[in-house]
């Protein structure tokens, strides 16, 4: 899938009265949604690395991955933890000094993998953290 | 263990943009999953016939309702295990057995190393011999339920009519001229007639192996008929590896980890 980033954001900050640094929150429209934190697709194949004849199940695992921006406004879509809503304020305050925050996993799942060892015996084994669920900004 | 990306034909959805690796992203790939899997490098096993015997299909039912567990995020799945052991008869819908799959971290399978069944003289008893190598246990996981289990056939003609008596011994030692020392573990009246799988509770000498590992001497069964005759396996309809690949005998363990491991970095 897809991730187009928006080039053309005019980002250049202008002095403002007051002596606050940085674009006022309302310059920023809301975040465009292709562009934001999300979850994307992303398939792991056992089949593709040639492992059918040791791997019984399964033949790959959707394990996904999160990418996009974690900026001002952090809608409710983007999972933001309270203080990444914080931060991204700080960030458009002081830039330099204070980065976004990112764009990670919030929840992983766990695969369960069937498969033979080198005696022929037989392994059903659960692996923690293998599937991202869903993204947020921390 | 989801699937639901594949379309009723089982191939990937059409909406991922499908690459194919280079040799050298393959290798880094296949480096870092076994890594993640813990293993020190790609199994290469032995396939009978390029067929699943009983071991695996067996697991694989296991797999599917994990699975299905995992995908529906749906609690006390105990209709489905219970559905799912009706296909490996009635004795397995145990709630302790479906305690032990749900808190498990890992289910092994262990197939049988003893290749022929003993046939003794008529002095000494018909017994079938059982070895398990348990020695890729990886360090850290406990022993939580363990079960022999054996397919039984209706038994010959010559005692249809009988009850029998199974006996499942663990092997304490072994004697070149006479025979090993035997540990009784269980022994269970059978009609000679009943067909199915037989399991039996082996969680003591299993985590003796583990801990002990030159204690692993194997098992033996002996089956007498209600007039205290031995017969061999054969006769008592036991299935051994002439019998189907469906009902060849094996050894299931479920492990729990009592160890957290590190993964070392590459």
């Amino acid at each position: 899938s897809t991730n187009k980033r928006n080039k053309n954001r005019n980002r250049a900050t202008q002095p403002q009265e007051g002596g606050s640094r940085g674009p006022s929150p309302a310059d920023y429209n809301s975040s465009d949604h292709n562009t934001a934190c999300r979850r994307h697709e992303l398939y792991v194949s056992f089949r593709e690395l040639g492992w059918q004849d040791w791997i019984i199940a399964p033949e790959g695992y959707a394990a996904n991955y999160c990418g996009g921006e974690c900026v001002f406004p952090l809608n409710a879509h983007m999972n933001a933890t309270n203080h990444a809503i914080v931060q991204t304020l700080v960030h458009l305050m002081n830039p330099e000094n204070v980065p976004k925050p990112c764009c990670a996993a919030t929840k992983l799942h766990a695969i369960s993998v069937l498969y033979f060892d080198d005696n022929s015996n037989v392994i059903l084994k659960k692996y923690k953290n293998m599937v991202v669920r869903a993204c947020g900004c921390h | 263990g989801s699937n639901y990306l594949f379309d009723g034909n089982n191939e990937v959805h059409p909406s991922f943009i499908h690459r194919r690796l280079r040799t050298h992203e393959k290798r880094e790939m296949q480096k870092e999953i076994l890594s993640i899997l813990g293993l020190p490098h790609r199994p290469r096993p032995h396939l009978s016939h390029g067929k699943y015997n009983s071991a695996p299909l067996f697991m694989l039912d296991l797999y599917n309702t994990i699975s299905s567990e995992e995908k529906n995020e749906v609690e006390g799945m105990l209709e489905q295990y219970q559905s799912m052991y009706t296909t490996q008869g009635p004795r397995l819908a145990k709630h302790q057995e479906n305690a032990f799959l749900n808190d498990a971290d890992m289910v092994m399978s262990f197939v049988n190393l003893v290749e022929y069944d003993r046939e003794l003289s008529p002095h000494r008893m018909h017994h079938k011999e059982f070895k398990f190598n348990l020695s890729q246990i990886p360090e850290g996981e406990a022993v939580t339920a363990s079960e022999l289990r054996l397919y039984k056939e209706c038994a010959n003609q010559v005692v249809i009519n009988e009850t029998l008596l199974l006996s499942v011994y663990q092997v304490v030692q072994e004697h070149p001229n006479r025979e090993a020392d035997l540990f009784l573990l269980e022994s269970r009246r059978l009609w000679a007639a009943e067909e199915g799988w037989l399991e039996f509770d082996i969680l003591a000498t299993s985590n003796l192996w583990v801990m002990s590992p030159h204690y692993n001497l194997g098992l033996q069964i002996r089956v007498e008929t209600s007039s205290g005759r031995s017969i061999s396996s054969k006769e008592a309809g036991l299935v051994g590896r002439d019998g189907g690949l469906e009902k060849q005998p094996f050894m299931v363990a479920f492990f729990k980890v009592s160890e957290v491991h590190i993964r070392t970095a590459r």
